[in-house]
């Protein structure tokens, strides 16, 4: 079983790895990718040897070949195909996100409880109602769905989901989402990067 | 010096302590605590131990007691003042989300340079032009900046922050920030959590 914080890492050597190719770099050394990412290079090593075996050991890495075969690995080489419960302020934030498509995520269904927002166009997609939900998600083989609705509304968005078929779930609700093993949840919380901020704000000599 | 990563639990300690005081459950031995977040006992003292003696190892930590004092080390015991630039989509969901305000965190400007958004009152709080908040910063003892603004216009956003004196700053663009080392930058990044669920869906077993 590979640690859930390689996988973490995988993202942050996805994204260091993208920057190294537009700035033209063609290979790098597990000790180069580690001191830009504040890590160390045995952790590197130790991550990607999870995978297969990447670059030569005197030689470093090869950037490009590295980048593809991670994007394998974590799923993105080819479309994910997203469905947005919430077209209210965040939900529309994050369909106006141009980062999303350009690592892969395409958010191909939209879906709203307020008939003021049902038909309506969104960033080039038709909102939905949810009623809709079960059917369209099975339709558009959907992969993950996005939570973006207020709290009294996540139950009924998740027995949706979980009912449709749908295995992932990227929560933004404060709620914590009581779902069986095999729906997997990720839930994002600004309040705790403030609360880190906050800290180093008041201990500037640990940062 | 503090590891990073030891702040970073410091808020996962403080969400689920609060879970637990909201349980009317008044001691966690930090084998319970460390079970309920997927960590080590060891971890759990270890981290603690930078910031003094809590509990009494046979008995276990007073929930209240140790909550209260996490939020002193974070700062988050007294309200931290927060600069919002940006009230778009992504600007107005954060300034309508109640999680801020319930752990301290209270938006007290708002800055934006559309026309059509100056002068509005969103959630409470006019829209002041962007063009006047270096005076604003000071005036309001204002300590972090939250910043929602499109790519083109963050270094100029940036940059007034910085003059102004404000020391940290979240960052939701998907630009990394140049700023000084006493400038303390948290970004946000919502397609890493993305990534990992794309990687489940295709890995259940690693779930
Ligand atoms: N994690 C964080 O730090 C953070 C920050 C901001 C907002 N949020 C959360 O994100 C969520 C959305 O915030 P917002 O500002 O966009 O709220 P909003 O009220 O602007 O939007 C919510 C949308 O959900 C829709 N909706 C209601 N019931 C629904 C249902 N059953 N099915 C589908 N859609 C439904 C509403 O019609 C509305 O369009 C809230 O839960 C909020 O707490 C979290
Ligand atoms: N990290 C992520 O995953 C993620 C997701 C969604 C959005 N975003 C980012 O968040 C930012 C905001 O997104 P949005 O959907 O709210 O965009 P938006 O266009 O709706 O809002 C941007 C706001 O910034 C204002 N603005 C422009 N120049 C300004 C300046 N110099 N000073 C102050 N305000 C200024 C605009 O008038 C507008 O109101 C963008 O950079 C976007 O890329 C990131």
């Amino acid at each position: 079983k590979i640690p859930d914080a390689t996988i973490k890492r995988l993202s942050l050597y996805n994204k260091q790895l993208r920057r190294l190719v537009d700035e033209n770099i063609d290979i790098v050394r597990s000790k180069e990718l580690a001191d830009l990412l504040s890590l160390t290079s045995t952790q590197v090593r130790k991550d990607l040897s999870y995978f297969g075996k990447f670059g030569r050991r005197k030689k470093g890495y090869d950037v490009k070949l590295l980048l593809s075969s991670l994007c394998k690995i974590l799923g993105v080489a080819s479309d994910n195909r997203i469905a947005l419960f919430g077209a209210g302020n965040l939900g529309r934030a994050l369909l106006g996100y141009k980062g999303f498509s350009e690592r892969g995520f395409c958010i191909e269904a939209i879906f709203d409880a307020d008939p003021e927002k049902i038909g309506k166009n969104f960033f080039g997609k038709i909102c939905m109602p949810v009623s809709d939900a079960e059917k369209i998600l099975g339709e558009k083989d959907i992969k993950i769905a996005i939570i973006a609705v207020p709290d009294d509304a996540v139950d009924s968005v998740v027995d949706i989901v979980v009912r449709s078929g749908v295995k992932s779930i990227l929560n933004f609700t404060p709620r914590r989402l009581q779902v069986n093993n095999d729906v997997m949840v990720r839930s994002v919380d600004f309040t705790d990067k403030l609360e880190q901020l906050s800290y180093f704000s008041r201990h500037p000599m640990d940062n």
